[in-house]
């Protein structure tokens, strides 16, 4: 139990610091496990250098810094086991527009690594310029949902709506 | 395993059979505030086996089903169904034999779930080892609830380091 | 100490139904105190019914409902006792684009009725022009602020620099 | 009273020093992630005599001083002064003989965080008085920190009902 959990953190380590650095566009980051000597009781810290930034740790950081960084560490975890169907709700809501358009890259770049599916909630009109195809949800009759195809063109125009 | 399609019949606000086609690459989900964007990811989850109501954003799994609105009454039933290719025959052998797989969890109000695969009754526990020999399922961290990101933010180093034993 | 808690929670509750049907376009939400006898260790509930649907706990809402909830509700406690500065640190960042031009017209109401100073930090390009005025922040000099003032027409090239 | 310019130096990345004129009506502060938005707002709340360091993303109040980046040493002391109109005359009788107070907060690095308004030395608790004569304060519930919506969402009854307290 204990090997694979250390097998596992050096994957997922090797992973985080890559797409870390891919995210931010530079800077550099690494996982650790603390506090105990049996890495099943251990804490996982996060130690992180944005560009041009001093090392500290990830509570220091942006809202925004600490939203990209976490979405870092979820997909390093997820490439080390990649899953057929990856859903992410809401994930680019508190970041800016150079951020989000990384986050779109990595995207795009797992597309091509993996077999996965991928489907994103989202309100940012970048993301959406980045899909593949839309589907929008609309309560036509209050309080009953339905779902229905979007030209990419269109989802300017329903954002405009909304 | 590939996912290809979910239907959904009384979840949530998804009260009208509706259809979802999963295809490859990037699909985005767009709408205002409130209008059943995360009710339909939820859909995924609870039909690979989801049993934490919380989690679902509701107090008893009842709640996932369609509780009417002004306009129209409420439904005693929820029924999901996942449609699966098994082409690369990776499935755990009692379902091994076919092609593809259409997965059905139905809630019954006060009566608890029922799951089906290929129309033939089976256990819970078979619908979570389906999807977890496939490296997916329920609590699988490729699925990224709306403000989870922001919980693994705020979360205690210990919780924190769960997320790896997923990856093991 | 107790009566001027159900007196402030009276005022609170006229200011937050009022503000919650403008929020939402529609619709009704009220307080309620409860769990205790005593007012001072009662919890604070919120019951709501988005237009069109039914009553129902402010935890059954989706996220951006919530947040405009919890929105109304600051807003309503503010009303109650006027402060000359408001500050609202990324507010909007769950809420779509109808619902963020009902918060800025009821930012535009606030300043009519009350003399406060409201400074809102938004990455919302719907926000940022209906404020007066707009400043930038940037850290030419990795790790180094600096505020710029900025003409309201270029925000929309600082999003697209960002 | 109304709150007029805002001056900040060695405030966390806001090293050189940095004047915010406050106008009335709406004011937006944007810029990307990372450059600072949200700490010049905490310097409000500092200046106001805000004692919990958690409050202001810190581990002690030491870390609000800037810290040094690559290419520059960090500092050993932080000020912030906040200039605000009392032409209403609404001040405490300490501070109510004129018509414009500045109020100074000034922290050195192991020794601390003193108090002045117009240059005279006061106690943080006179500063608090001050502003919670004026319906503000660093806890006022119109000061809004990033997450504290979620915060309230999330939060048990019993601990939101405090928020009323800060109205009545
Ligand atoms: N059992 C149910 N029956 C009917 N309606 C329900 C049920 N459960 C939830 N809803 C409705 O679904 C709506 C929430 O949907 P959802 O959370 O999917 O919104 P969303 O599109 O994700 O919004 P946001 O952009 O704010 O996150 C709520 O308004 C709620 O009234
Ligand atoms: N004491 C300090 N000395 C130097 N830099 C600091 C100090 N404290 C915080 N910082 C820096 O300030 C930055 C965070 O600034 P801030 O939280 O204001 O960003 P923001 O503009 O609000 O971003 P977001 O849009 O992501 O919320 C961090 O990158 C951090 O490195
Ligand atoms: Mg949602
Ligand atoms: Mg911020």
């Amino acid at each position: 139990g204990r090997e694979r959990l250390l097998k596992a953190f050096d994957t997922v380590n090797g992973h985080f610091s890559r797409l870390f650095t891919t995210l931010f566009g530079g800077g550099e980051a690494s996982l650790a496990l603390t506090e105990s000597e049996d890495p099943l009781e251990a804490g996982l810290e996060i130690m992180v250098s944005p560009p041009g930034k001093k090392l500290g740790s990830m509570s220091l950081m942006s809202g925004g810094e600490q939203a990209l960084t976490a979405t870092a560490l979820i997909f390093a975890v997820f490439l080390s086991n990649p899953a057929p169907i990856c859903v992410l709700d809401e994930v680019d809501a508190p970041l800016d527009d150079a951020n989000v358009a990384r986050y779109c890259n990595l995207l795009d770049e797992m597309t091509k690594q993996t077999n996965t599916k991928f489907i994103a909630i989202t309100h940012n009109a970048v993301t959406m310029s980045r899909m593949n195809r839309l589907f929008g949800v609309t309560m036509a009759e209050q309080g009953v949902s339905q779902l229905v195809s979007m030209e990419l063109e269109s989802a300017a125009r329903l954002v405009a709506a909304e | 395993l590939a996912f290809n399609q979910i239907k959904l019949v009384g979840f949530k606000s998804f009260v009208d059979p509706t259809d979802f086609l999963i295809e490859p690459g990037l699909t985005g989900i767009v709408g205002p505030n409130g209008c059943g964007k995360s009710n339909l990811l939820e859909a995924i989850r609870w039909v690979m086996g989801a049993n934490s109501a919380k989690a679902m954003r509701a107090k008893g799994m009842d709640d996932v089903i369609f509780s009417g609105t002004k306009a129209r009454p409420g439904r005693n039933q929820a029924h999901v169904t996942l449609t699966v290719d098994n082409s690369a025959r990776v499935a755990p052998p009692m379902f091994n034999d076919d092609d593809v797989l259409e997965i059905t969890r139905i809630i019954t109000s006060g009566q608890g779930s029922k799951y089906k695969v290929n129309n033939k009754t089976v256990r819970a526990k078979d619908i979570q080892l389906l999807f977890a020999d496939a490296s997916t399922g329920a609590n699988s961290p490729a699925l990224v609830r709306q403000g989870q990101i922001s919980e693994l933010i705020a979360a205690k180093p210990s919780n924190r380091r769960r997320i790896l034993e997923e990856a093991a």
